[in-house]
């Protein structure tokens, strides 16, 4: 069967399979640049896959994106993909600045960092469940599966905007890095070791965060951070006039402790940042499949100006 | 199949501690079937929630008594969804 990314349909959403599909034809396109890395696999059995885009070297400095942390926001899985695209064809073409990036660093994109519940969000007819947000593990509730696994890293896990409650939403897990989604994440990094940035990718409502969710105390970098997120949102804005918020994640949003951005912030990795994408107002989380285009986009150019930033500022 | 033909999504907008302390006293009811989108943290941040059907008079009732403004933002959740997964099988094919 002959494939190719450049029939790919990029304005529509996918399932978990034709999305791994889409993966293996991009590594197969770019084999020069990108890799699939197994880095274990979720609580149902399915594997989970990084996207490991290099031109060379061991364990080069890196920048880590993630998507699809939850499940419902399929806005995200969608950018996400989108994204893998442009960078190999930026690369490819030798559009800047991906090319100088890449030759001084790797990037990491994982596009369903929550297959478990990604798939769960697809199945129908006798199991839908749209607007499922957490993974599928069994917890102490026979009735209530699920942890959020934004609430399940090793970051001031039990603190506060977590719930001890499996049937919550923003339910914890019994003890930080229970679910086997995270800790294969946090294993890669962790065994990595040089990572630089760490960006993971939700939508609801625009918005550009960095450190701390669990506490509403300044970062120690937060003025640095708050430059970069302002400046790499009016990147953003260029495109299509989307206006974000900037801020921390406590005082923009929410208070939410066990959060990946936190924990890859503790961990020495000072330019992490969490992205809420365009999916507001009359729907959220059921932005038209005509806006995912347009969404990953303005995204890039974010993404883009941390990237830049990131390669500028070796620390 | 799980329909969820006449959900809502209601936007609430606390104005004081009160509001927000009732909030989060609905949120704690695991029992009440509501999906909070967002939580009920502060006065600038509102408090999305969707609401299933058989819910709608009691919340509704739940607001009003505690005199805290509201308004939908999403009218029925299951258009919405049919009309995606209708684009999804369109696009399968």
């Amino acid at each position: 069967v002959e494939r190719q990314t450049k029939s790919f349909n990029f304005a529509a959403y996918h399932d978990l399979e034709t999305i791994y599909n889409f993966m293996d034809t991009l590594v197969a396109s770019h084999s020069n640049l990108i890799s699939k890395v197994n880095i274990g696999s979720t609580y149902e059995d399915r594997p989970m896959y990084v996207l490991k885009f290099s031109t060379g070297g061991e364990k080069r400095p890196a920048i880590w994106i993630d998507a699809g942390m939850h499940a419902r926001e399929w806005i995200s899985h969608a950018t996400a993909v989108w994204l893998a695209d442009r960078i190999a064809t930026d690369f490819k073409e030798n559009r800047a600045p991906v090319p100088s990036i890449l030759s001084k660093m790797d990037i990491y994109l994982m596009i369903v960092a929550n297959p478990d519940g990604y798939v769960f969000t697809h199945r129908s007819p006798n199991e839908f469940y749209r607007l499922w947000r957490k993974n599928r593990s069994a917890t102490s509730n026979p009735k209530c599966n699920g942890v959020d696994l934004n609430r399940n890293w090793d970051a001031e896990f039990s603190g506060p905007g977590a719930s001890d409650d499996p049937c919550a939403e923003h339910y914890r897990g019994p003890f930080a890095q229970s679910e086997i989604e995270v800790q294969n994440i946090a294993d890669l990094i962790m065994n990595h070791g040089n990572f630089k940035s760490f960006m993971t990718l939700h939508s609801y409502k625009q918005l550009l965060m960095y450190p701390y969710g669990y506490s509403g105390n300044d970062a120690p970098d937060r003025t640095e951070l708050h430059d970069v997120a302002t400046q790499a949102s009016r990147a953003l804005n260029s495109w299509h006039g989307t206006i974000y918020k900037v801020g921390s994640i406590f005082h923009i949003i929410e208070p939410a402790s066990g959060a990946s951005v936190d924990w890859a912030y503790q961990r020495g990795i000072k330019y992490s940042f969490a992205f809420e994408l365009r999916d507001t107002g009359e729907y959220g989380f059921l932005l038209p499949a005509d806006q995912i285009v347009s969404t990953a986009r303005e995204t890039w150019y974010a993404l883009r100006y941390i990237m830049q930033y990131v390669c500028d500022h070796p620390y | 199949e799980e329909l969820i033909n006449g959900d809502k999504v209601f936007r609430i907008h606390a104005e004081s501690e009160s509001h927000i302390h009732a909030l989060k006293e609905l949120e704690r009811d695991v029992d009440s079937g509501l999906d909070f989108w967002t939580h009920a943290v502060s006065t600038e941040q509102p408090v999305d929630i969707r609401v299933p059907h058989s819910r709608l008079y009691a919340l509704k009732d739940f607001l009003k008594k505690n005199n805290i403004p509201f308004t939908v933002i999403i009218n029925n959740v299951q258009e919405l969804l049919v009309r995606e997964r209708e684009e999804m099988v369109r696009n399968a094919e």
